[in-house]
């Protein structure tokens, strides 16, 4: 859609071969079309992070729970996103995007696609008891943005 | 590459951290849970009613089952079985609130040496910030009593202390009462809510709790008598105050 490329391919001469862009993106599109290069292992994954209150020293305020798995996302968001990811909508636009512009637009990130609460039950300073939900604290999920 | 960093960044994760990195951890993580430091509770009592009750809601917020309750009747007022346990209602409270909180009582056993009712004040100004109260309740356990009252009826009465007279009585205003058997054995649970949100707005009017028991004949009768537990009973039996919230607005955590 960038206006200056359609003005630069007009003022070219016309050629009977197709001559595909020099760049890496274009053989790695190539590639990952076939599903040749794509690595399961670099694919956006959720790993986990377990804290632990008790490895924190917090036992003496903090009742329950002892930690949570809070994991994390990482990973590569690589073409063809669906086959091994959750990947949104706007991942597989920004990807497209990406070939054509790989300088100046990034890649989709892993990141979070679904969140979930915890409880956390705590002593205050004053020996008062709290029982506080926490919203999004956990990533149940990772996936392409 | 990528096998290396994945394993560079395993083995970052699994390694013991630094006390440099721990305290930055627990900073992110008070951070997380909206605190501004770590809580220094002075040497917490885990077995006294509060907690005891408190660790059932949290157990009760986890079993998936529990957002059922949210629908179910109202449970009976005075609930038998487990001392602790947390009512339907206030199950139902729970699956509403984003925050739930037990009050120490601030009376000390020796403050109380009245024979005929029961003196209670909690501190409900520490509160923390864009919470606002749905539900409070003031529990008190009443033991089964076996002696010669066992047939006999009594009634319970809860007044909030409007003002204290060093040569009279204090000005009350009565809260809540209600009729109980002498054979009767769990928490009562008297409704407080309109009262903590008074005391939250105007800390300086909390004056505290007076419990009273007269018998069927409407005299006045000692409430250890009926079994009702008060500061100097079982650590576990001892009345407190539980209320729940509701966060008012979006909590926007500070720039560090």
């Amino acid at each position: 859609s960038a206006p200056g490329h359609k003005q630069r391919n007009q003022n070219r001469p016309k050629t009977p071969k197709h001559t595909p862009p020099s760049s890496q993106e274009a053989l790695r599109l190539a590639e990952a079309a076939e599903n040749v290069s794509v690595d399961p292992k670099q694919g956006c994954k959720k790993h986990e992070l377990y804290v632990s209150f008790r490895e924190l020293g917090w036992q003496d305020w903090i009742i329950a729970p002892e930690g949570y798995a809070a994991y994390y996302c990482e990973g590569e968001c690589a073409f063809p996103l669906n086959s091994y990811m959750n990947a949104t909508n706007h991942a597989i636009v920004q990807t497209l995007v990406h070939f054509i512009n790989p300088d100046s637009v990034p890649k989709p990130c892993c990141a979070p696609t679904q969140l979930h609460g915890i409880s956390v039950l705590y002593f205050d300073d004053s020996s008062n008891v709290i029982l506080k939900k926490y919203r999004n604290m956990v990533v149940r999920a990772c996936g392409c943005h | 590459n990528f096998t290396m960093e994945s394993d560079l960044s395993s083995a970052f994760v699994h390694r013991a951290l630094r006390s440099q990195e721990r305290r930055e951890v627990q900073r992110e993580i008070l951070s997380v849970l909206g605190l501004p430091r770590r809580p220094r509770p002075h040497s917490p009592e885990r077995r006294t009613a509060a907690p005891i009750y408190m660790l059932e809601l949290y157990n009760a917020a986890l079993e998936p089952a529990a957002s059922g309750f949210s629908r179910a009747a109202a449970a009976p007022v005075l609930a038998p079985a487990p001392p602790s346990a947390p009512t339907r209602r206030d199950q139902r409270y729970l699956s509403d609130a984003d925050m739930v909180m037990s009050f120490v009582n601030m009376v000390e056993p020796d403050e109380d040496p009245h024979m005929f009712h029961q003196f209670h004040r909690f501190d409900l100004s520490r509160i923390p910030e864009g919470e606002a109260v749905t539900a409070a309740e003031f529990r008190v356990y009443k033991d089964f009593v076996h002696e010669r009252y066992e047939n006999e009826t009594f009634h319970v009465s809860v007044y909030q202390v409007l003002r204290e007279y060093d040569d009279r009585d204090s000005d009350l205003f009565l809260l809540d009462s209600r009729v109980i058997w002498a054979a009767e054995e769990g928490w009562l649970v008297f409704d407080l809510t309109a009262t903590s949100n008074h005391w939250i707005l105007h800390p300086g009017q909390n004056l505290g709790l007076l419990l009273v028991l007269e018998s069927a004949d409407g005299d006045r009768v000692n409430p250890r008598v009926a079994g009702l537990v008060g500061n100097q009973g079982p650590q576990n039996k001892q009345p407190f105050i539980v209320a729940f919230f509701r966060a008012t607005g979006v909590r926007l955590r500070s720039v560090r």
